[in-house]
């Protein structure tokens, strides 16, 4: 609970007019920036809690998953770039179903999709903009996106299943890619 | 693969060819070469064109924009700078952005066009199999201000639309409230600002009307306003060089590694006139699904 106050407590502090609209001074910006981001890598443990006791029922066994925070605004995300082999676990926060376009920064490769019972299930890899790449500071390896879409009961939570199978073939990203430069 | 050119003719030419290409509802984000795929006349700015295949209405332009801040001392409101609180450009017109490239996707799950755009701005317009929403995703910075002068970006949405200068945007998430270009409801109004003067709040949505609807739902509060008739503008992104003098005391001009801010983020356009379905929308852009990313190696897939 008291981990959870500081990010209530954190998210108290951007009500603030400033905090909303920008408005503050430059080094509040940082400070607002490092409460925000402590509080939310600090609850990030209640998540890894949670799942971990939801996976393993009364087993009592080693935690199984590990929760990294992924920053999806900077197309970067350490545990899919990295692992053979991640488990996606999708909340839907609202009260009716809704469909919606996961996206996973994954590096070049072949990966397959398994839906909550098993299924395989349609994926596309699109090609992460340059200009994403040349954020700065961003650093990641992730070159492409793993497109997938969850069908999210209401309230719901779904799990997929994420593996990657090849890292040689060609032609992997299944598309198009047309491009013209202008002159 | 293989279709390049330097020739503005023979490039809408291939695009018009290219179309095929598509195997979604996108009908082929070119219109078989009737109109320009993008124009940079006129200074007016970058646009390129789309239809649908399941709605033909699904006709808009996408252009970006921006405005130079104006520098005052601000001691008098007439010398005052675009700051932090003011948004105040030095000109009516904001100065157009054109084209550097285009690059078409398609695959199982959408299509998309990436539009390069002159200062920094990347442009995709995206369509999904599934869904019946276009998304345009645009990312924009770091803002040059090497030249001295503060910028504003805008993007413009053009519709064949003639909304009269009414527009529409929530109240801080609540209801829709009429706006009428260079005009109040309770009072007569003359505008010493003509642009900032008509820009409103927009948390969630904006839209124009008349007979059909053109909806741009944001992801975060923005500035938005209809100028012009047929168009929805929203502010994206600002980095300007003077304070305002409204109290914070510093230009709003933040950096990372010595440049300025990349700001990225999702418009979701929609033409349904359903309240219902624009309603879901709007929650949806706010409260997307939480995704956790789990290293699973050791679990196979049987196991898991």
């Amino acid at each position: 609970e008291f981990i959870l106050n500081e990010l209530k407590s954190a998210m108290g502090i951007m009500q603030h007019h400033d905090a909303i609209t920008g408005t503050e001074k430059q080094h509040v910006a940082h400070d607002y920036e490092r409460i925000l981001s402590t509080a939310i890598d600090d609850a990030l443990l209640v998540a890894r809690q949670a799942f971990n006791k939801a996976a393993q029922g009364d087993s009592g066994k080693a935690p199984l998953f590990s929760y990294d925070r992924c920053h999806f605004n900077e197309s970067r995300c350490h545990t899919s770039e990295t692992s053979e082999t991640f488990m996606v676990t999708v909340y839907n926060p609202l009260a009716w179903g809704v469909r919606e376009a996961v996206k996973l920064p994954v590096t070049y490769g072949h990966y397959e999709v398994y839906a909550p019972n098993g299924d395989k299930i349609v994926t596309q890899l699109v090609e992460i903009p340059d200009e994403v790449k040349r954020i700065p500071n961003r650093r990641s390896e992730a070159t492409h996106e793993l497109v997938f879409i969850a069908h999210l009961h209401p309230l719901g939570v779904k799990s997929f299943y994420v593996k990657r199978v090849s890292t040689t073939k060609r032609a992997i990203a299944n598309g198009s890619y047309l491009e013209w430069i202008s002159g | 693969e293989g279709v390049r050119s330097d020739g503005y003719l023979d490039r809408l030419n291939q695009i018009a060819d290219v179309k095929d290409l598509t195997n979604l509802g996108l009908d082929a984000i070119v219109d078989e070469g009737k109109e320009p795929l993008w124009e940079d006349a006129n200074g007016t700015g970058a646009a390129f064109k789309g239809t649908m295949k399941k709605r033909e209405t699904d006709d808009f332009k996408i252009s970006f924009a921006y405005y130079p801040g104006c520098l005052g001392n601000n001691e008098v409101p007439a010398n005052r700078s675009s700051g932090a609180y003011i948004f105040r450009p030095n000109s009516t017109k904001a100065i157009g952005l054109n084209v550097e490239s285009v690059s078409e996707i398609s695959g199982d799950l959408l299509s998309e066009v990436r539009t390069k755009i002159r200062g920094n701005v990347l442009s995709i317009k995206r369509v999904y199999k599934e869904f019946d929403f276009i998304e345009h995703e645009w990312l924009v910075g770091p803002i040059s201000v090497d030249d001295g002068i503060g910028k504003e970006y805008v993007v413009k949405y053009q519709t064949d639309i003639i909304n009269n200068g009414e527009f529409y945007t929530d109240s801080n998430g609540r209801q829709m409230l009429k706006r009428k270009l260079n005009a109040r409801p309770q009072w007569n109004l003359t505008l010493t600002e003509p642009v900032p003067g008509n820009y409103y709040p927009v948390t969630n949505e904006i839209y124009i009307e008349n007979g059909e609807r053109f909806t741009v739902l944001t992801d975060r509060s923005q500035g938005g306003t209809s100028l012009v008739e047929g168009e929805v503008e929203l502010m994206l992104h600002r980095r300007l060089l003077h304070d305002d003098a409204f109290g914070v005391g510093e230009a709003l001009n933040e950096t990372v590694l010595g440049s300025g801010l990349v700001v990225r983020g999702k418009h979701r356009i929609l033409r349904s006139k359903d309240p219902v379905e624009i309603a879901k929308s709007v929650f949806q852009m706010h409260l997307p699904p939480v995704v956790f990313v789990s290293d699973a190696s050791g679990l196979s897939y049987e196991q898991w």
